[in-house]
C-alpha cells in the first residue's frame, strides 16, 4: 500500500498505491505527472464485403472503438541496488513489465512482456502501452521517419486536404520506427522503441504504442489468415522526459544518441574460459 | 565469404514487405525464421574462426614477419606459432529471454562487448546467471567491476523454464571504444571465497582494441577517444 519510487542522480519516478507509475521528478526538484498503463482495443469483426464491414487483421488496424483497461491494480516487486533499481509489475496473467533505472542513464527503461493474449472470450485484442503526462501538446505530436528526421503530426488533420476521419483511433496512428514525442514549449516527453510499432497521441499529453495483437479474423487484403498465434512478446520502451530550455545535453541530442545506441546496441560474445586462470587470460 | 553471402541473401529475402510487416502466411513466417537462424549460425561459425585467428595473433609473443607491404602478418596461419591459448566466441540467441547456456553453467566465462558505433559508449551489460552463486567481474586491468545480481520476473523464465536460471548479472562496461571491443572475466564462487586478496595491475595503461587493424599497443600513453 506504500508509494514507492526508484531513481538516480538525474531523476526519479514514483508509483502510486495501486502499483501504477504516477510521477517523475527531475534533478531540479520539479515533479511532473506521468502515468503508464496497458489496455487493449477490441478488433473490429465483419464479413469484409464492404468497407464498413472490414475486420481488423494483418494488414489493417481497425478497432471497434472499445478500449479496455487490463487491470485497476498492479502487483509490484521493488528491487534496489548499487547498479540498477527496478520495479517488477504484474498487470495480469499475460501482461507484466519491468520499469528500470540504471545508475548512470538519464532515461527510464520499460521492458514489457505481453502474451499469450487470451481469446477464450472470442474477442481479438490489440494491446497498447499508453503514457500520460500533463504536457499541453495541443493536438501535435512527432514521429520519426525511418529513424531519421522527426515529422510533425497533427491529430485529426492532414496537410493537403480537409480531413473527416471515419475512424478516429486508427486514422491517427502512424508508424514509429524509433521515436514518438510530444512537447509544449517547456517540456518534452519522448518514447523510443526497440522495434517498429504503431503509435499515436489520441489526447493531449498522452502517447501510446501498440505492442502486440492477436486477431481472430482475416481482413481480406490477401494474407487469407487471421493473426491468431499465441506468441508471447518481450520488448523495451525508453522514456526521456525533460525541459526544453537549458537542458544539457539538449533533449534532441539525448534522443539522438539513445537512438543510435539502441539501434546499434553492443554485441555480446560469450567464451568458456574454465581452463584459464585470470592472470593467463589477462 | 560464403557464409556472409548467405546471410546477405537471406536478409534480402526478408526485406520483402510481408516479412517486415507480418502480413505473410504463418508457414512462410516460420520459414523466414528458419532461414535467418541458419544464416546467423553460419556467420557465427565464421566469426568464431576469424576471432580465433585474431586471438592467435594477439596472444603470440613472437612478432610475425612483415610482408612486402610492410604489414605484419603470417603468410599461412597454419605455420604461425602455437597460440598461448584459444577460446571460442559464442552468441547467445536466447538473451532476449534472459537465457544463456555458457554464462549460466560455467565457473569461468568471458563476456566480450563489441561496440559497432563510431563513438565511444558506456553500456550496462545484463548476463543471465545462476542465482545460487556469487560472482566476480574483472576487466583486463584486474580492476573489479561493481555489479549486481537481480532476479528475472517469473513470467520471463516461464518462457524457457528448462534454460533460464532466473537471474541476471548487471554491470557497467565503460568506455567501449568506437568500432572496438572490451572483454570481461567473470568467475562464479561460493560466497565465502569472495574478497580474497589479489594483486592489482592498476598501472597498466588503457588498451584499446580496434577491429579494423587488430593491434594491441600498450607502450605509449593512450589518448582518450574523441567522442
Amino acid at each position: 500500500s506504500n508509494v514507492v519510487s526508484i531513481g538516480n542522480k538525474y531523476f526519479s519516478v514514483g508509483f502510486d498505491s495501486k502499483g501504477f507509475l504516477s510521477s517523475i521528478s527531475l534533478e531540479d526538484g520539479s515533479e511532473h505527472k506521468l502515468s503508464q498503463n496497458f489496455f487493449y482495443y477490441e478488433g473490429a469483426v465483419g464479413d469484409n464485403r464492404v468497407f464498413k464491414n472490414r475486420s481488423s487483421g494483418a494488414y489493417i488496424f481497425r478497432p471497434n472503438s472499445t478500449e479496455r483497461w487490463v487491470t485497476d491494480h498492479v502487483n509490484v516487486k521493488v528491487i534496489k541496488g548499487p547498479v540498477v533499481e527496478e520495479v517488477h509489475q504484474t498487470f495480469n496473467d499475460w501482461i507484466s513489465q519491468v520499469v528500470r533505472i540504471y545508475r548512470d542513464y538519464n532515461y527510464v527503461e520499460f521492458e514489457w512482456l505481453v502474451g499469450s493474449i487470451p481469446v477464450d472470450d472470442g474477442v481479438g485484442k490489440e494491446v497498447v502501452s499508453r503514457f500520460v503526462s500533463d504536457i499541453q501538446s495541443s493536438n501535435v505530436f512527432y514521429t520519426d521517419s525511418n529513424g531519421r528526421e522527426m515529422i510533425k503530426r497533427v491529430r485529426d488533420h492532414r496537410e493537403t486536404w480537409n480531413l473527416q476521419l471515419q475512424e478516429e483511433i486508427a486514422g491517427n496512428y502512424y508508424p514509429v520506427t524509433t521515436n514518438i514525442a510530444i512537447e509544449d514549449g517547456q517540456r518534452r516527453l519522448a518514447i523510443m522503441n526497440d522495434r517498429a510499432q504503431g503509435g499515436s497521441s489520441l489526447q493531449d499529453g498522452a502517447l501510446e504504442l501498440m505492442v502486440q495483437r492477436r486477431l481472430l479474423h482475416d481482413d481480406a487484403f490477401g494474407v487469407a489468415e487471421a493473426l491468431n498465434q499465441s506468441y508471447p512478446v518481450r520488448g523495451k520502451h525508453f522514456l526521456i522526459f525533460g525541459k526544453l530550455d537549458g537542458s544539457v545535453p539538449s533533449m534532441a541530442a539525448r534522443e539522438r544518441f539513445l537512438q543510435a545506441e539502441k539501434l546499434l546496441s553492443p554485441w555480446l560474445f560469450f567464451s568458456d574460459v574454465t581452463s584459464f586462470e585470470y592472470e593467463d587470460w589477462r | 565469404r560464403v557464409h556472409l553471402d548467405y546471410l546477405s541473401e537471406v536478409m534480402g529475402v526478408l526485406q520483402h514487405h510481408d516479412a517486415i510487416t507480418g502480413t505473410s502466411k504463418e508457414h512462410v513466417t516460420q520459414d523466414y525464421t528458419v532461414q535467418i537462424y541458419s544464416a546467423l549460425k553460419a556467420c557465427s561459425y565464421s566469426a568464431k574462426i576469424v576471432l580465433n585467428q585474431l586471438t592467435r595473433r594477439q596472444t603470440n609473443t613472437d612478432k610475425p614477419p612483415e610482408n612486402e607491404h610492410g604489414s605484419a602478418r603470417y603468410k599461412d596461419e597454419a605455420t604461425s606459432p602455437e597460440p598461448l591459448f584459444t577460446f571460442d566466441f559464442d552468441s547467445c540467441l536466447l538473451l532476449n529471454v534472459s537465457a544463456c547456456e555458457i554464462s549460466e553453467t560455467r565457473d569461468k566465462f568471458m563476456v566480450t562487448v563489441y561496440n559497432a558505433l563510431a563513438h565511444s559508449v558506456f553500456h550496462y551489460i545484463r548476463v543471465p546467471v545462476d542465482g545460487s552463486f556469487e560472482y566476480e567481474v574483472t576487466d583486463y586491468r584486474s580492476v573489479p567491476i561493481p555489479h549486481q545480481i537481480i532476479s528475472v520476473p517469473p513470467q520471463v523464465t516461464a518462457l524457457h523454464p528448462d534454460k533460464a536460471a532466473g537471474f541476471e548479472l548487471v554491470f557497467l562496461a565503460t568506455e567501449l571504444p568506437p568500432i572496438g571491443y572490451k572483454s570481461f572475466f567473470i568467475v562464479r564462487k561460493p560466497a565465502r571465497m569472495l574478497n580474497t586478496p589479489r594483486v592489482l595491475f592498476r598501472d597498466i595503461p588503457e588498451v584499446v582494441l580496434v577491429a579494423n587493424n587488430a593491434q594491441m599497443s600498450s607502450d605509449q600513453p593512450q589518448k582518450p577517444p574523441r567522442n
